[in-house]
């Protein structure tokens, strides 16, 4: 489960302060599938920064399956994350370097996953995806939803118990955002994992079991 | 105007050939909003990429008012580029170590406009699309669809006649969306702005007079 006490996340730019987060509460049961909606600006990476360990709140705090993470070092965070939490980033910080297989196979390397079982999974995750046939392209070889699904094969490979999505289809047309979908759902259901999905796209909503609405820093409403 | 004949693009990689576009005509008017849709990886970006002269094609011609691009010279293609077209990508390519403001700036100091006029320019152009407040922020301090909105925002102060927009308001909600699309169209009816979007939006596409469905790199529909 997911706990966020009264959580404030500032950022300091020169002179000015820009509040991203002003006193956020939430909790999110295990296998609860939740979406954070709320306008371009009103701080749905940032939140999904601090629930995946990815940053620290200025205060307040956030406690992940019973562990106050706000405390943590950086040693301890990192398992966390590779352990617990598969993250698509808004900007897929995909490896330029890599193919779109081996930044899908880098997360269970990590793990210390075993060469063949690695390859097995990689494939089978690169396939539901629909992007076997470009498993050698590099990411700038790649159509811009080609590489969003090459993060989203990369966070969902390592069957996480927590899937902490930034807007995974923007750049996905209809047909083949309803496809992600369903692997989040069907990962959902059979090891359940707990999904929290920051979207603007209402196609994706009719996955969703609660939303909660987010406008300057704040949740304004829940539903 | 903007006609393309037979047009074909080729990738090659390693040993394999990847066809992007396979025989794509086209006609658009001038001050004609027209869409290209298709799934993912179907050939959009490359499609505008000809268009916008970042990119030539393997076989075919690209004809941009009157002038065929497919044989131009690199300063030539520049020159069309700066002068005529505003082009919003799906990357955003903001320039990391400059705020908003000198991203939105930069095109007009490449046309020579005057320090004054550009401050004025500027600072309207960032008005309309909601980030005035945020106009020294560096890209990476900002949010998702901040970022894309700088590069819209960086496309159009130039009033330019073409504007192709690949994905403009993927990471946008839909008010902010519809925000842009309503700057897009007020170009387009005062200056005679021709506007080809790619795009998986459906808000998107109440704005636009004619649709292009792309399949694998072919027009398979018009309507
Ligand atoms: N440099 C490259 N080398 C090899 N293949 C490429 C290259 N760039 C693009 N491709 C391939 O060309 C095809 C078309 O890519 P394009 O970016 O035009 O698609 P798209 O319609 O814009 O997709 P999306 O909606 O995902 O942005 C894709 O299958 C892609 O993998
Ligand atoms: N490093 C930073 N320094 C200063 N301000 C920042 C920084 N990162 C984010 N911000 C600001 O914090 C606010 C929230 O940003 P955040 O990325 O969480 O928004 P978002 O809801 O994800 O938006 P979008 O829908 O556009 O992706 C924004 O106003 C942004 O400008
Ligand atoms: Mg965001
Ligand atoms: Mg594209």
């Amino acid at each position: 489960s997911i706990v966020l006490k009264d959580v404030y996340k500032e950022y300091i730019l020169g002179k000015t302060k820009v509040e991203a987060l002003r006193g956020v509460s939430l909790e999110v049961s295990k296998s609860e599938i939740i979406s954070i909606i709320g306008p371009s600006g009103s701080g749905k990476t940032t939140l999904l920064n601090l629930i995946g360990c990815i940053d620290v709140p200025t205060k307040g705090e956030v406690i992940i399956d019973g562990e106050n993470t706000s405390t943590m070092d950086d040693d301890k965070l990192t398992l966390i994350r590779r352990h617990k939490i598969g993250f698509i980033f808004q900007t897929f910080n995909l490896i330029p370097v890599l193919t779109a297989y081996e930044n899908v196979e880098m997360p269970l390397i990590s793990l210390g996953v075993p060469k063949e079982e690695r390859h097995r999974r990689v494939i089978e995750m690169l396939d539901k995806v629909g992007l076997l046939e470009f498993k050698d392209h590099k990411p700038d070889e790649l159509s811009g939803g080609q590489r969003q699904r090459v993060a989203i094969a990369r966070a969902l490979v390592i069957n996480p118990s927590i899937v902490l999505a930034d807007e995974p289809t923007a750049n996905l047309d209809g047909e083949t955002g309803k496809k992600i979908m369903e692997i989040i759902k069907t990962l959902n259901e059979e090891i359940s994992t707990t999904v929290i999905v920051a979207t603007h796209d209402p196609r994706v909503l009719q996955y969703v079991e609660r939303k909660i609405y987010l406008e300057d820093g704040r949740i304004v409403r829940e539903e």
